[in-house]
């Protein structure tokens, strides 16, 4: 799976997501990629996600809009909201991460897994962020 | 608080700490935001630059997404991605689709062009044709490395992720 999400200079925010699935998968099985609020999700002036993993895990926590709502009606930072949601995949077993991007351009990129294949730039930095493990 | 920011993921799991041509995938992972962040400092929008960052990585083999995308268990390769625009809340999303060269692009042209938010399989592929999203065979999309990973799953009688311990990772 890869994904991406941004902010714009507007302020404006978005998210992207696109994947082959799961390796044996049956045949007709969708994840949670295309599914909105699951592994893909952006509102204005709260953030956007884009999740990585067990897709099927991650669409029974809604793992995307969970996050968002956390922010939203509780007054959660996001890195508290995606440990949250993390903690939530875990239980069921499920396995991954998320990229997410807050109104205000902060970027957070966590996971439970071993790695996550991972990049960011913020303007004004010198060079793009990479990492995997 | 910045301008702009951007920021890609290529999937996460039990990938090997000596994971070889590490460079390559890291490379994958400039262009994409290299992508992206041309557009967003020129002034485009979140959802261009978020799109066009995706269809980098779809256009690699080393990512599990366009022409690296996974086997399901029948032998061929079924995608779905989708696009959301906070801005206006819009977004649009394709599933099951096996002949979409950039399945990221086809999502854009529903969360454009759609009043629905998620097509699946034949009409998915009608409305990209309609909307001049790319069309390939499914061959384009298959890769030795992806082959070998779904008989080694189907020996195992698992459904995996695109990677694992005991394989060659793939993100």
């Amino acid at each position: 799976t890869v994904g991406a999400v941004a902010r714009d200079q507007n302020g404006d925010l978005a998210a992207a997501t696109s994947t082959g699935g799961l390796t044996n998968k049956s045949a007709g099985r969708i994840g949670d990629t295309p599914v909105t609020g699951a592994g893909t999700y952006a509102e204005n002036g709260i953030c956007a996600i884009s999740c990585t993993g067990t897709g099927d895990e991650i669409m029974r926590i809604v793992m995307a809009y969970d996050i968002a709502a956390q922010m939203r009606y509780t007054g959660a930072d996001f890195a508290a909201a995606a440990q949250a949601a993390l903690d939530k995949l875990a239980a069921i077993d499920g396995e991954g991460g998320l990229i997410g991007i807050t109104a205000k351009g902060e970027i957070y990129l966590p996971f439970n897994s071993k790695g996550m294949f991972r990049g960011s730039f913020r303007a004004g930095d010198a060079k793009n962020f990479t990492a995997i493990f | 608080m910045p301008d702009y920011a951007i920021a890609v993921h290529g999937g996460a799991g039990a990938i090997r700490k000596n994971l070889e041509r590490e460079a390559e995938y890291r490379a994958v992972l400039d262009a994409a935001l290299d992508a992206g962040k041309s557009l967003l400092e020129k002034g485009g929008s979140a959802v261009d630059a978020s799109v066009a960052a995706v269809a980098v990585m779809e256009d690699s083999p080393l990512y599990n997404a366009g022409c690296g995308a996974v086997f399901n268990a029948n032998g061929f390769c079924e995608l779905d991605a989708a696009v959301m625009d906070g801005k206006t809340r819009k977004t649009g999303g394709v599933a099951g689709v096996t002949e979409i060269k950039n399945p990221v692009y086809a999502a854009l042209a529903v969360l454009r062009h759609s009043r629905h938010v998620l097509l699946g399989g034949a009409g998915a592929h009608d409305f990209a044709r309609l909307h001049d999203v790319a069309t390939v065979e499914n061959a384009y999309f298959h890769t030795e490395e992806r082959l070998r990973q779904l008989h080694e799953a189907q020996e195992k009688g698992r459904v995996q992720l695109d990677f694992s311990e005991d394989g060659q990772a793939k993100g």
